[in-house]
């Protein structure tokens, strides 16, 4: 469904942002 | 936030968007945010289209209308866990540009216009659900640069 595809997007979004996150603390540690 | 937040805001996307495309405007200067932005959220941007590919060709973006509306949902849904870091903030742009070059790929010419459109859209989502914690982490000059521009 609609619902099901942009929730998808979401977690892959949330994914990728968090995971630029962590990268840009450690390389700031 | 204020006015000239917001526009700073619209710029930083018009600029990315047009980086995206390939289509930077002839004479201008970006400013350090916008050159740090496009860096890193190009870097960003394959893997945000390699993994939203998928679910994004079961939608139909002819119109900025439709960007629209698949815009607006899946980023109420990103933000709705109450997380703000600048890693998600930059997935808005990298968003933006992959429904952008959707936009033109169903349409075969996208007119500025629609550019001009989807800019007002990240920038609008952007100040009024992370402009205050924007606020709060430095803004775009003092926070955003000085976390992620080249070491």
């Amino acid at each position: 469904t609609r619902a099901e595809i942009e929730e998808e997007c979401v977690l892959q979004l949330r994914r990728i942002g968090d995971k630029l996150h962590f990268q840009q603390k450690l390389l700031n540690l | 936030m204020t006015g000239c937040e917001f526009e700073f805001t619209r710029e930083l996307a018009q600029d990315y968007l047009q980086h995206v495309l390939r289509a930077p405007q002839p004479g201008s200067s970006p400013s350090e945010a916008s050159r740090v932005l496009r860096s890193v959220a190009s870097s960003v941007q394959n893997e945000v289209e390699r993994r939203l590919e998928p679910c994004l060709d079961n939608f139909n973006v002819a119109s900025v209308e439709t960007a629209r509306a698949i815009f607006s949902r899946v980023m109420e849904q990103e933000f709705g866990d109450g997380v703000v870091n600048w890693g998600r903030v930059v997935t808005v742009f990298a968003f933006g540009g992959v429904l952008t070059k959707r936009l033109l790929r169903e349409r075969a010419a996208l007119d500025p216009d629609a550019c001009k459109q989807i800019s007002h859209l990240i920038a609008e989502f952007v100040v009024s659900h992370t402009g205050e914690w924007i606020r709060q982490n430095g803004g775009w000059e003092h926070g955003f640069v000085k976390k992620f521009e080249p070491r």
